[in-house]
């Protein structure tokens, strides 16, 4: 009984859908002076959360993050052949080496915190996203298009903190690298561009703005992208805060208060909060490192080095290789965690061998081992733990390895990549 | 390359130290 307890979790059914429950909040975010709450953007803690931005069903929310993966890995598959190239040629300045157009896709899996922008502070709900770099929200007067977002589109010219950058100036320069598109210049003004995976793009101009995290986290002359030409599945938010590594995100504009240390918990279900947090105060104690990969080097990614992974107590029989010769980063914005072929093969068989006793369900979208849990009141699922490079082991926590489209289909959250070198 | 997606991050605390090169997991952290 006490080795089932300890390789188990037994979860209520009804917890594995979202309910309608009150909000709770994080009582970290709420107590903690760089702290802001996470949230699901259309969960019961958002505002967001009615109307015509009514949330994607989950089938399209898999189908839109297969969109975001596939251009993560065009843009690291571009990175290393480049690399390679250099390694028999001249080398090319760094700007050369990166992708011209891609960036990553939104997905729609998405998580919200509400900053303030300009002077007097306009609050606006942004995307956080560690799979890119570029700050930016819609902006007034949207010269071409605006999609449709919640909260009031930000105007510059209410702000009295807004200054448009000059095309001549280093940081429009620097737009290469955060947005894989060089900056233009409009009546001598840095114009930015970027576009997503999926054909959602933001072109704007390039601009110093007052943006205030908390009432004592203000920053003066933040870069971001004030868009005036927008489109795309952005679900009724007004941008996206950029928290990759290059340096134009955010943790790179703000290394001299929070040395480029943030973290976040992101929230298990709709109706409570998580927190995303700049600064190492707070930090828990058991937290355990493991280093950044070199296999992002080169690029703005987080790279980790997976070494193992275990089902219900079992480390599962993996060659080292599987992981190493494709690498893996760790995204913010993706939704389902995406393995080796061989390396997801191997955590099928033991989780199947685990859940025998449940009847199976059709795969649905990139999902392909459910269960129909109808009539069931609790399911016992086996846990799940990740080994990472410096003896880091994590276990998941029970929302975190089950995916639910609905309680007759109910599947393992994991997906496999087309091959083990992608 | 895997990806470590958000599904398998919820109730993570996670953590990013950029300068210094690393990225951090504790359990129960919201």
């Amino acid at each position: 009984s006490k080795r089932y307890e300890a390789d188990f979790h037994t979860i209520e059914v009804s917890s594995l859908l979202s309910s309608s429950s009150p909000c709770v909040l994080s009582p970290k975010a709420s107590k903690t002076k760089s702290s802001l709450h996470v949230m699901h953007a259309h969960g019961t803690c958002s505002h967001l959360s009615s109307g015509k931005n009514a949330i994607p069903d989950r089938v399209e929310i898999l189908k839109r993050d297969q969109a975001r993966v596939d251009s993560f890995h065009a843009k690291l598959s571009k990175t290393t052949k480049t690399a390679t190239r250099n390694a028999d040629r001249v080398r090319q300045r760094k700007s050369a080496d990166l992708p011209a157009k891609d960036g990553s896709t939104i997905g729609s899996g998405n998580y919200i915190v509400t900053v303030g922008i300009g002077t007097p502070k306009k609050d606006l709900s942004l995307i956080f996203d560690t799979g890119s770099d570029l700050t930016w929200t819609q902006c007034e007067p949207c010269v071409r298009t605006c999609y449709s977002q919640k909260e009031p589109i930000f105007n510059p010219s209410s702000s009295s903190s807004y200054y448009n950058v000059s095309c001549s100036s280093a940081v429009c320069g620097a737009l290469s690298s955060a947005t894989g598109n060089s900056g233009s210049c409009s009546s001598s003004t840095c114009v930015y561009g970027i576009q997503y995976g999926d054909q959602s793009f933001s072109v704007g101009f390039l601009a110093r703005e007052k943006l205030t995290l908390t009432s004592s986290d203000i920053f003066d002359g933040f870069y971001f992208g004030c868009g005036e030409n927008n489109q795309g599945l952005f679900n009724g938010v007004a941008g996206l805060l950029g928290l990759g590594r290059d340096q134009l995100s955010f943790p790179s504009q703000t290394a001299s208060r929070y040395n480029k240390v943030f973290s976040y918990c992101l929230p298990s279900s709709a109706a409570t909060t998580g927190h995303l947090t700049f600064g190492s105060a707070g930090l828990s104690r058991s937290v355990k490192f493991t280093p950044l990969s070199s296999v992002t080097d080169g690029t703005s990614f987080y790279g980790l080095d997976i070494v193992g992974i275990s089902v219900a107590g079992q480390k599962l029989t993996i060659p080292s290789t599987v992981f190493s010769s494709a690498g893996a980063l760790i995204d913010s914005g993706t939704v389902i965690t995406r393995l080796p072929p061989k390396a997801y093969s191997a955590l099928k068989s033991a989780f199947q061998a685990s859940m025998s006793r449940y009847p199976t369900a059709p795969a649905v979208s990139i999902l392909d081992t459910c269960y129909d849990l109808t009539g069931y009141r609790t399911v016992a699922i086996p846990k799940v733990g990740f080994l990472f490079s410096g003896g880091v082991d994590v276990e998941l926590d029970a929302t975190g390895i089950l995916y639910a489209l609905k309680i007759s289909q109910v599947c393992l959250g994991f997906a496999s990549n087309s091959d083990d070198s992608s | 390359v895997a990806i470590f997606g958000n599904v398998q991050q919820q109730t993570l605390e996670v953590v990013y130290d950029g300068r210094g090169g690393r990225v951090g997991f504790a359990p129960g952290g919201c």
